[in-house]
């Protein structure tokens, strides 16, 4: 799906530093990848403030062990983006349980190298996601619940 | 202005 490029820049008018730059990599990355796209939502940070930000959301395509899987994922961008990197998690479904292990924690945080090194322009979204879709290819972040029960996930949309 | 794949996940070993 082609993102507008102008409805991304006025969702990006509040607060977005580098607006410019960010609409750039989203509209990148979402041509890319077209089964994320941006919203905008409030994220609650550590110390319980909030602050309404852009995400990235949507699933990106992993291969495990041959087949491929929608893998959910939620990528917060900061104001300060690109010169921070986004603050990423898997979102599983209700069928769906989170595998907790050296990149990703009991609330789907993600943890990956290349966002503890994150350094703009070498770092983007675009080899953020590569890295991920070959990480989860190894250690997919989420499970499906061991279920015979065949229910479609409520999507957040 | 929805579409998106549908999420999906390996099966949890067994």
């Amino acid at each position: 799906m082609a993102i507008n490029e102008n409805a991304l820049r006025k969702m990006l008018s509040k607060g977005y530093k580098y607006r410019d730059l960010t609409v750039r990599e989203i509209t990148n990355v979402t041509t890319q990848y077209k089964d994320l796209r941006p919203v905008m939502d409030n994220y609650v940070f550590n110390d319980g403030s909030t602050k309404e930000l852009l995400s990235l959301t949507g699933t990106v395509p992993v291969t495990y062990r041959g087949n491929i899987y929608n893998i959910p994922i939620c990528l917060w961008l900061l104001d300060s983006y690109p010169y921070n990197p986004p603050i990423c998690f898997v979102k599983p479904t209700s069928t769906m349980m989170i595998k907790t292990g050296k990149h990703i924690d009991a609330n789907g945080k993600i943890y990956l190298p290349y966002l503890h090194e994150w350094k703009h322009p070498q770092s983007d979204l675009f080899g953020l996601i590569q890295v991920m879709i070959v990480v989860f290819g190894e250690e997919p972040p989420v499970f499906s619940r061991p279920t015979t029960q065949t229910q479609y996930p409520a999507f957040q949309t | 202005l929805n579409g998106g794949a549908v999420p999906s996940a390996p099966p949890t070993y067994t």
